[in-house]
């Protein structure tokens, strides 16, 4: 019984809002006039839950840190930590293939060992001596997040292009002590007027 | 291919791997 978990982990995990894809490297990939105003709802949205979040984990990418930036603006005191495990990537081979998107083979053993470590390292039951349910933010990237939704709920991995996310829209995920696991939101963006939800 | 996948809930799905 000392090692049977106790606690439900609530996991929020936002993608990055809208940035400016021309740059060739990711430090000027920065994000646009209308994504750091998206960023500005997801952050206003998560405070206005009235949940006092754990910590706040974060790509290290531009785009990721810049929504971090706006969205603890509205989390005071909440912590942040920069992992390069979130980094976007090809994390495995979809099913159906899609023709405008190609990366080469080696790009999915890269990206794809790193993503599913990235699973496993932050999509878990709560630990033994974890008390009180927790609450934690993962800004990330959309093939990253689902990913993890597929990995998460067991189902098919390779499925994981067949859903689509919005920028600056949350994912929520439940894990019970038992293990089970309930997704409550795909890709909420319902707090964004129309006119400034994008899929970039 | 990870992870089970067969339509069986396996509810040790995080405990049979390394965490990282």
């Amino acid at each position: 019984d000392n090692f049977k978990a106790r606690a439900t982990r609530h996991i929020f995990l936002i993608r990055h809002s809208q940035y400016n894809s021309d740059g060739c490297l990711d430090k000027d990939r920065t994000l646009t006039e209308l994504g750091r105003e998206q960023a500005e709802l997801t952050g206003c949205r998560l405070a206005s839950l009235g949940i006092k979040f754990d910590k706040i984990v974060h790509s290290s990418m531009t785009r990721a840190i810049e929504t971090t930036d706006i969205i603890s603006k509205y989390l005071p005191g909440v912590n942040r930590i920069s992992t390069d495990l979130l980094r976007e990537g090809a994390p495995i081979e979809p099913d159906p293939p899609v023709s405008e998107w190609k990366p080469e083979a080696r790009q999915y053993y890269e990206d794809g060992a790193r993503i599913e470590a990235a699973f496993r390292n932050f999509i878990h039951r709560a630990d033994a001596k974890q008390e009180e349910d927790s609450y934690e933010i993962f800004v990330c990237h959309a093939n990253v997040i689902r990913y993890i939704v597929c990995r998460a709920l067991q189902f098919p991995p390779e499925g994981w292009l067949r859903m689509s996310l919005n920028n600056g829209s949350i994912t929520h995920l439940v894990i019970r002590p038992s293990g089970r696991v309930a997704l409550r939101t795909l890709g909420d963006s319902g707090f964004m007027p129309p006119e400034k939800i994008t899929r970039t | 291919r990870p992870g089970p996948c067969n339509g069986v809930w396996d509810s040790n799905w995080d405990k049979r791997e390394p965490r990282s």
